[in-house]
């Protein structure tokens, strides 16, 4: 696993999200980067790339609207001026 | 008939 730390350097975060638990993609899955926004800027983000923990918290068990809100809300906030994600290339049934 | 199901359901996108 690595941990990115995307600043926020765009107004938008600029990733599509897929997956979550009691789906096929049981932890989300980055299926789209937005050329321009905070994740593209940053430049360690790919596609593929599945999503296990954001700012410390683990998404493992959240459902995808639990796992999108809490992704919106560390984008949101202004506690920090970036977001740490921990990802990993691989599909991992953690 | 009796239908088994061996998948999950595909998740929906969400642009963040």
């Amino acid at each position: 696993a690595t941990l990115v730390r995307v600043a926020k350097t765009a107004s938008t975060l600029g990733i599509a999200i897929e997956g979550g638990a009691n789906t096929r993609q049981p932890l989300p899955r980055i299926v789209t980067i937005q050329r321009g926004g905070s994740a593209h800027n940053c430049g360690q983000l790919k596609v593929g790339q599945i999503i296990l923990e954001v700012n410390g918290v683990s998404l493992r068990g959240r459902e995808h609207r639990d796992a999108a809100r809490l992704i919106a809300e560390a984008f949101k906030t202004k506690d920090r001026d970036y977001v740490d994600f921990l990802v990993t290339e691989f599909n991992v049934a953690l | 008939v009796r239908e088994k199901r061996l998948t999950l359901p595909p998740s929906e996108i969400t642009m963040l």
